[in-house]
């Protein structure tokens, strides 16, 4: 759960 | 993972590697916008600074190495390579580009979800690649007569970002993962960028006739 940009893309 | 991320990824490998194909097998760059790709390359030198210190998964890092080296090797092939650099269309390829980078950089200074310098490089990285492939599009509309390979290497990039809008879209239902809005303007700009492309591209596979696009 996360409100914002985990960056786990690319 | 979700299968559509997975595509998203896919059709974005293939697009560098169409791109690359064309540069070492046919020697040949003809139509290929040279300020698409340094803004490609800066968009992934921007975006990837937590290379080494966020460690997602394998995939992900070497996804990262694969997107940093193709860029940085293509914009080398289209600048310095003796052969691959007589075939850049330096005189159609005139798009500014340069003054897409400011406007981004001070929008990412602005607009981001962290002061920080990897957040606000991270944000600069999306707001430029959302704009990345207009010099390519100027070039394509210019040159008018589109080989298949340049045909397919911008339709394979737009095919990415449209599946990754609908990565996001599973995502928010099936996981409590949701994206930054940031993210949902930019990947929608960029693939409406893309769209009227699209049409012309499917009007050509449908009709089976070269790409052309009107004048």
């Amino acid at each position: 759960p996360t409100g914002g940009n985990l960056h786990d893309e690319l | 993972m979700n299968i559509f991320r997975l595509a998203g990824d896919m059709t974005h490998l293939f697009s560098v590697l169409v791109l690359l194909l064309k540069i070492h097998t046919i020697k040949s760059c003809a139509g290929i916008s040279l300020k698409t790709q340094e803004l490609y390359a800066i968009v992934f030198a921007t975006r990837y600074l937590d290379i080494f210190t966020n460690h997602i998964s394998p995939y992900n890092t070497i996804m990262k190495l694969i997107f940093l080296g193709s860029s940085f090797s293509i914009v080398w092939y289209m600048r310095y390579h003796k052969i691959v650099r007589r075939s850049y269309d330096k005189d159609q390829d005139t798009f500014r580009h340069y003054i897409l980078i400011l406007p981004c950089l001070i929008l990412a200074l602005l607009i981001n979800e962290k002061f920080t310098f990897k957040e606000v490089m991270w944000t600069f990285s999306l707001y430029l690649e959302a704009v990345a492939i207009l010099p390519q599009l100027v070039l394509l509309q210019r040159t008018r007569n589109i080989d298949n390979l340049t045909g397919q290497y911008v339709f394979l990039l737009g095919a990415y970002r449209a599946l990754y809008i609908v990565n996001w879209i599973y995502r928010y239902f099936t996981e409590d993962h949701f994206v930054h809005w940031i993210t949902w303007v930019c990947g929608l700009v960029q693939t409406l960028l893309c769209a009227d492309f699209f049409y012309y591209y499917f009007q050509s596979w449908k009709n089976n006739m070269k790409l052309q696009l009107p004048a």
